[in-house]
């Protein structure tokens, strides 16, 4: 379901994104990632973000393991997909508490094109889990240094972060290994 | 073309908007 064009009177944004959701139930793990994938929207505008935004559940009130996605509109939030393989992810680590204000700036700071990467980035990911949650921003060239560094300085900046956050860099094929 | 950048406190704003549903 693509985008609808931004409305009159809306603000168009960069690029287009779509919002998708993921919760894994408890137990044996019988579906893989992909079935567990939901699609939630896409949209071309600030307001249209907005509207689903403000619909859903905020990050902290997510039970159990559950996951919010915004990717740019064509790309699937899995490493498989064409635009991740070469990719990676600057993963960061939350104490438990504050995961819906910082993944609210996380997705600000993107949507209104504050990292300065042109086509870099490719999504931003929250992980609600038990003893900790977790932001994660992707970009496509995990070996492009300069791009990578830019976007860990936009990250300290927008996300005002407790001083001793450990911020950590991940290229995807690391993870498929 | 122009790149389409948008600070936080303008996108918090639009919040409000009667456009968002």
């Amino acid at each position: 379901t693509p985008a609808p064009p931004p409305g009159s009177g809306e603000h168009p944004i960069q690029f287009n994104y779509s919002l998708w959701f993921s919760k894994r139930t408890p137990g044996k793990q019988t579906t893989s990632y992909d079935q567990t994938l939901r699609f939630v929207g896409s949209f071309a505008s600030v307001e249209q973000f907005w509207s689903y935004y403000t619909h859903l559940s905020r990050p902290s009130e997510l039970s159990g393991h559950s996951d919010y996605h915004i990717f740019k509109e064509g790309i699937r939030p899995m490493w498989e997909d064409d635009a991740n393989k070469a990719g990676g992810k600057w993963i960061i680590r939350l104490k438990k508490g504050i995961a819906s204000r910082c993944w609210e700036n996380l997705v600000l700071a993107m949507l209104g094109e504050q990292f300065m990467v042109g086509g870099e980035v490719c999504g931003a990911v929250v992980s609600i889990r038990y003893q900790e949650d977790i932001l994660s921003l992707w970009n496509r060239t995990a070996n492009d240094h300069v791009t990578t560094s830019r976007i860990r300085d936009t990250l300290k900046r927008i996300l005002n972060l407790p001083p001793n956050t450990i911020m950590e860099y991940k290229c995807h094929t690391d993870s498929l290994k | 073309g122009t790149r389409i950048v948008y600070d936080r406190a303008f996108l918090l704003q639009c919040r409000n908007s009667p456009l968002t549903k």
